[in-house]
């Protein structure tokens, strides 16, 4: 499998429709403290099923929509599609291009979609079930979470070895 | 169950022992150890590092850098039992010193020969290391937005930020 | 007491506000509130900071550097209120970028007027502003050393060690 | 007031006699990882009175002591002595250089020291009771305690605000 683009709009500090090609192996972000670049993982782990609003740095589950700036109104809408090749037939379809997507309205409905296709949020998860991907998986790593890996709080250690096995 | 779950935990520990005498030295010596061994579905799983001889009694007593480097130890020995196709790493080479850091990005650059990595940093030795860069920057006050950049552009651009 | 209280929590508050501005930009707000005000003694307070304008709902949405420019302005505050004889910062310029580290340091420099300054760091930025730097280093396995270093010599010293 | 020096012996890495003079103002530490710069931070946070073991990343206390290494035995005792010019008479003594010192013998005895002379511990930390300077002031920072002092855990916040008021 390999990640082709990630499209993000109305999601965090990402009010405008943004893409990231991933054409590269090796892809670095950066720029200023604030900018959003965790807010490109936290887009990816909320579309991989995420639920957990602490794994999000979330207050509410609808802070994930974009809460407007100086000259910006609240967002209506946020949404998350990840594309990408499915080489080495790793996730269980058929399809050789696959998308995921999440939604979030502001009045609280929500959606996933398969190949822009509305589905349940199972169907995205199972897709990954066996490739050691996943919302909190071992391959999502944030500098914070040295502390919780070397201290197995709440059986992280485990899970993660799980999702190896 | 617990059958696979055995074999899963004893490839991961030659595996850590592997990453971790890579990161560390080959005088190094860490461990995964199951507490309580009867029952294995439930019991503790301890990491053990003891870098450079010393005697650290548990992890607490090791250093900012060693305790990133023994948890990416762990990472990447859970990587090498299954490989994602891709990993994220979201600064985490902040508190790893010069030394350290050209190690882990050796590492993640051997990885990346079958995985994607994606990489958020500060550090300069690292920006230099990966194949394509994005900046994220702040296109109006509090909107984020996203373009491809030219490293040595970079390292003039956050100073031009300053001006 | 708790007028005294009282009146240091009103005098950090205008430090506070003074310093965050200084690191962030004069568009930038934030406050220190004390809950339940009727009981001042035992009342929580709390840190609200509006970095550019945004509508953090709570400190827990700001990113990792916005956290730490956050803390250290409370820090600077309480500094201003009373000008502690040293001080020593531990590796909390790692989660900044260039342009934060520069103006951290600025303040820190300022204030080393009146006070002794102890940083650690791995930042090259921030090793080029001290008066002296200080190498630690092991000696033999296990046992750590200290000797003075001149910067220049530093950045080679690293490399040295990878050699 | 102006630190002059830090001494350690047989404080955790620090197996040999090890001096810092501060003469300067601004003064860095720099060195790669585990070679010992936050056990020096440590040495002046123990030798100031610090009685939690978490505060100083400790199992027990008894692990300040040199643990041995590959070439070397335990140490049998742990002494730290931080000595200072007493200017602007910060600090509530006569003396115009002021040294203070913390021993620790491997069968638990334990010493403080007021230029030289055995003293309790009250009488150290009597001596920087107004100065803003404290084992948990907000003048020794890490980088793990910007998340307790905006969390505010176990009240730290308030703490520090009353060592400055
Ligand atoms: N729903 C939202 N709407 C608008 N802005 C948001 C929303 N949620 C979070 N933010 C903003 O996003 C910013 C954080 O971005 P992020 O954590 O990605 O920064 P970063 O680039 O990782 O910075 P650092 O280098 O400091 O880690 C915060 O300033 C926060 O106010
Ligand atoms: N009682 C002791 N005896 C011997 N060594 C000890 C003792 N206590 C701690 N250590 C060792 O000291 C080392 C940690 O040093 P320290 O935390 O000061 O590193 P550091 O220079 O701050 O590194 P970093 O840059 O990674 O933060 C550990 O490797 C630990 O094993
Ligand atoms: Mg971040
Ligand atoms: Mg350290």
């Amino acid at each position: 499998m390999r990640l082709k683009r990630l499209s993000i709009k109305g999601f965090k500090s990402f009010a405008d429709e943004t893409d990231i090609h991933f054409h590269e192996n090796l892809i670095g972000i950066v720029g200023p403290n604030g900018s959003g670049k965790s807010n490109v993982v936290d887009a990816i782990r909320w579309v991989l099923g995420e639920g957990k609003k602490s794994e999000l740095r979330l207050g509410e589950m609808s802070d994930v929509i974009f809460s407007g700036a100086k000259n910006r109104k609240e967002g209506r809408v946020a949404r998350v599609t990840l594309s990408f090749e499915n080489t080495k037939n790793i996730l269980s379809t058929e399809f050789s291009d696959v998308s995921i997507s999440r939604i979030l309205y502001r009045d609280g409905a929500s959606e996933y979609r398969l190949n822009n296709v509305p589905c349940r949020k199972r169907d995205i998860t199972d897709l990954f079930v066996d490739s050691g991907i996943g919302s909190n998986s071992y391959a999502i790593i944030s500098l914070n979470m040295v502390e919780d890996i070397l201290h197995d709080s709440g059986g992280s250690r485990r899970a993660m070895i799980e999702q190896a096995a | 169950a617990s059958e696979r779950f055995n074999i899963a935990l004893e490839n991961i520990r030659v595996n850590f022992r592997r990453v971790f005498q890579s990161l560390f030295s080959q005088d190094d010596d860490c461990d995964i150890v199951l507490l309580n061994n009867d029952d294995p579905l439930n019991a503790n799983i301890e990491i053990m590092a003891k870098p450079k001889g010393k005697k650290p009694k548990s992890i607490s007593q090791l250093s900012g850098g060693e305790k990133t480097l023994t948890a990416a130890s762990f990472l990447f020995a859970l990587y090498l039992l299954k490989p994602a196709p891709f990993c994220i790493f979201d600064e985490v080479d902040a508190p790893l010193d010069d030394v350290n850091v050209q190690k882990f990005n050796k590492i993640i650059r051997e990885f990346s020969k079958d995985s994607q990595f994606i990489v958020i940093t500060h550090n300069k030795l690292t920006m230099a290391e990966v194949d394509v860069l994005y900046g994220v920057y702040l296109k109006e006050q509090g909107v984020s937005g996203v373009s491809a950049v030219d490293f040595r552009k970079y390292e003039s651009a956050e100073l031009l930020e300053e001006s």
